[in-house]
């Protein structure tokens, strides 16, 4: 991911953490000095404080491809059904990635899921513009044979009464699935359906709903209409961390050009 | 051993020639100093500066910055404002005035893929990290 830029006659123009020759006009600055301009640095990029990660936190393979599509590093791309989002990112500067809270509450009667995602983490002062969510459909889930069709409502709790039905879709046979082994069914949420969801509480739900859309019809083979909610047993973190429902949101910090601008200038 | 190298002893002096100063060494930026203003490489490293914790993509980047001097009388090519090419030439018959600065005149932004203070996956977009172009 590295920019490109001119060379020097020397070695690329690094300059390296320490002077190799001690010298009063090449003395370091004070420590506090320099976690004041630190902390200037990092307040312009929106952290309270310098993040402290623990180790071998798992990166969702779509913000890595979202990040080297938009440094044009097409060949490095891992999911050969990429799709960049333009729609949502034309406005957005931020994009922030959400993994559901793990518990999850189903009821294999009537086919349906529930799942949320916490929220809260995003400032306030980021205008979200939109959002998606992306579920797994996978050769390793099973929907059962015949074609489905996949009800997504907005829903604050599995027990809620008055689920909002955002989007239904009829998973038919998925020739990427085949192929690619994979393949993500993404949904579109605007910014006021966000914001009547979660509601400030910054958790929001969705409630999902799998029917056979014609039972009788036994022609096609099932594993080809799978959706990935829940983890298998056994199943290892980083795995799992790749093929778990993700929430992306879309937002603006009310700093800089949109993401969709690459290498835009400013004068 | 070329003698034409050489000092008026005929003996050759490698004060100039042997040492090979790299990186942004305090000599080689007086040298750059005297020169016209222009942009310069420099790559900022995060390992350099313990970021590579927290921030996923780049390692680097290369920031560039702007360093050189501004004479009279000013070429089109250096990107000088009106009130610079003005205190230039005032600083041509009065010494105590300044020189216009060299300074950055157009930036670009970069894209951090970073971890946030809850472990969740950020990318966005930096405005004003990158020097385009240099100016007086």
């Amino acid at each position: 991911g590295r920019q490109g830029g001119e060379s020097s006659e020397t070695d690329n123009g690094r300059v390296p953490p320490t002077p190799s020759s001690p010298s009063p006009a090449a003395a370091l600055p004070d420590p506090g000095l320099a976690q004041t301009i630190q902390s200037l640095l990092l307040s312009r990029l929106g952290l309270q404080s310098q993040p402290n990660p623990r180790p071998d936190v798992p990166v969702p393979e779509y913000l890595l491809d979202l990040y080297r599509f938009h440094q044009q590093q097409y060949h490095l791309l891992e999911d050969p059904t990429f799709s960049f989002p333009s729609h949502h990112i034309q406005q957005a500067n931020t994009i922030r990635s959400f993994h559901h809270s793990g518990k999850l509450e189903s009821k294999t009667t009537r086919n349906l899921v529930h799942i949320s995602f916490n929220i809260s983490s995003i400032p306030q002062d980021e205008t979200v513009l939109s959002a998606e969510l992306r579920l797994l459909r996978s050769q390793a889930a099973s929907l059962g044979p015949g074609p489905h069709r996949l009800n997504l409502y907005l829903s604050k709790h599995y027990e809620d009464p008055e689920p909002m039905l955002l989007e239904t879709r009829l998973l038919t046979s998925c020739l990427h699935c085949i192929k690619a082994g994979s393949f993500w069914e993404a949904f579109s949420l605007n910014a006021d359906l966000l914001r009547k969801a979660h509601g400030g509480t910054g958790s929001l739900g969705f409630l999902l709903e799998v029917r056979p859309e014609n039972s009788d019809n036994q022609s096609e083979q099932h594993q080809e209409r799978h959706l990935r909610v829940s983890r298998s047993v056994g199943q290892d973190d980083h795995s799992w961390a790749q093929e778990r429902p993700l929430l992306v949101t879309y937002s603006h910090d009310g700093h800089g050009e949109p993401l969709v601008k690459h290498g835009r200038r400013t004068s | 051993g070329n003698s034409n190298w050489g000092d008026d002893k005929g003996e050759v002096s490698w004060s100039d020639r042997g040492r090979v100063k790299r990186n942004g060494s305090p000599a080689k930026l007086k040298r750059l100093s005297r020169g016209r203003c222009r942009r310069h490489p420099l790559h900022v490293d995060f390992r350099d500066v313990g970021w590579h914790k927290w921030i996923i993509a780049p390692s680097g980047y290369d920031a560039f910055f702007c360093l050189g001097e501004c004479r009279y009388p000013l070429a089109d090519h250096m990107n000088a404002s009106s009130h610079a090419v003005v205190q230039t030439m005032v600083n041509s018959v009065n010494g105590a005035v300044p020189r216009a600065c060299c300074v950055p005149t157009s930036l670009s932004p970069i894209a951090l893929l970073y971890l946030d203070n809850h472990d969740r996956v950020v990318l966005k977009n930096y405005q004003d990290m990158v020097v385009e172009s240099c100016g007086c």
